[in-house]
């Protein structure tokens, strides 16, 4: 499955890779992704952060890691922010460009995440994936040897349609589904709907996340929930 | 830009097209789409839904229009549920399977949808495009000539640089804006932003929806928000 040439150029160096999807877009990918890597690095653990939404990559501005990348040897030098090494397609391009591309310029970005960016020594390099089952996911499998997947979730009904189809894709590319994420729960987009997927699935059920207000006010400050809060929200990440 | 085959065999039977897009996920693309489709067919006009998300389609289950479609002189016929014409490729593929396809697969999708699928006359196609700026949005262009696009935000700053991306994409592809749709505007994820993001790039605020737990629970029963409704969401819509 994974490129050997890929797999061995960062062999030793980083040591598991996480990778974060769900199918649909807008059910907190990107923000579970920041949170769990925090959290990650709070405890110790040498973390890195990949931004591999091609079209829409959030991350710089949710780690409040701004700037422009140095670069070393021909390497991208990743951002370092909260402990973590963070790298995304954020950098590279300009912040209102969309990127008008098609599926093979995708695939060719996802490589050079790994085999352009000089990645230091990583326990966790946690991988935030974009919506759907294409390019992306593809090309990461087919790129370096996946840990595992963790497939974030909304309550409601067609979130959880797309959450299957998320984890269905996982499986047919070999990268094994490590449990499902309940996020936004409460009493707009409902509850429990995570917790019978996993069952469904037969996979472990992570947990859950509430609908909060301040979470989404961290986003847009670029501070992470877990770095200013000792409450249960942070105790779930 | 567009194909001129494609577009003379849908000539005189398709006045308008309409693209729903944003660029992010999970920011209402859906739900506006139906909700806009099913409000202009109460109005009396003749109207079409097409789900472009090939990775997630949704509209099936948001509109209640389950089932197997028909076919006629080898075109597929569309569903039709509340006074609309409905196509996604939802009815195409097994509901839990993920359609694990590169791009180029994309591209042939979104011209089958219009080449074989036996369209009646239709003054609104609605068409919902899936996050990104990619494949998809691009075939669209290539394809049939779009009258123009809504982009749908959130009022948050990772929606809204999302939606300046998905703008600037239509921009790229001859497609003009018709307006910047805020939706979910409340306490959790704030208010303004839509309006703010449509005077910076000069296109008409068409209006904001607020973030409402009815909204979830009409699209998880499949009957649009609007068809029960006489408030001022469905007003908005
Ligand atoms: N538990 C939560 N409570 C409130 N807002 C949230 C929560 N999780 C995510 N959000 C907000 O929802 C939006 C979508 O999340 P995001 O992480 O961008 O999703 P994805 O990466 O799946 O597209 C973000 O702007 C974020 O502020
Ligand atoms: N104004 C709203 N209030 C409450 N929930 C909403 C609202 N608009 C959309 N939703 C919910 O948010 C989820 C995401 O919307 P969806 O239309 O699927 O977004 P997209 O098509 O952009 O991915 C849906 O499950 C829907 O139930």
């Amino acid at each position: 499955r994974p490129d050997s040439r890929i797999a061995d150029s960062i062999a030793g160096t980083i040591k598991n890779i996480i990778a974060v999807g769900s199918g649909k877009g807008g059910v907190g990918k990107s923000t579970v992704s920041v949170n769990i890597a925090c959290a990650l690095a709070k405890e110790g653990a040498l973390v890195g952060l990949l931004d591999c939404d091609i079209y829409g990559p959030n991350i710089p501005r949710m780690t409040g890691a701004a700037g422009l990348p140095l670069e070393r040897d021909e390497k991208i030098v990743p951002m370092e922010k909260h402990g973590i090494q963070i790298m995304s397609m954020g950098y590279l391009i300009p912040p209102n460009q969309a990127l008008v591309w098609r599926g093979p310029m995708i695939h060719s970005a996802v490589r050079q995440l790994f085999t352009d960016v000089a990645w230091r020594e990583i326990d966790y390099l946690i991988v935030d994936l974009p919506p759907g089952t294409g390019d992306a996911q593809m090309s990461l499998a087919q790129s370096v040897p996946v840990t595992g997947a963790i497939i974030v979730t909304m309550p409601q009904l067609v979130a959880l349609d797309d959450a299957r189809r998320g984890a269905d894709a996982f499986t047919r590319l070999s990268v094994p589904v490590l449990g499902i994420v309940e996020n936004m729960t409460g009493a707009v987009f409902g509850s429990g709907g995570g917790a019978s997927l996993a069952d469904e699935l037969a996979v472990p059920f992570i947990g859950s996340i509430e609908l909060e207000a301040g979470i989404t006010a961290s986003i847009n400050t670029g501070r992470p929930y877990v770095l200013d809060h000792d409450d249960g929200i942070s105790a779930a990440y």
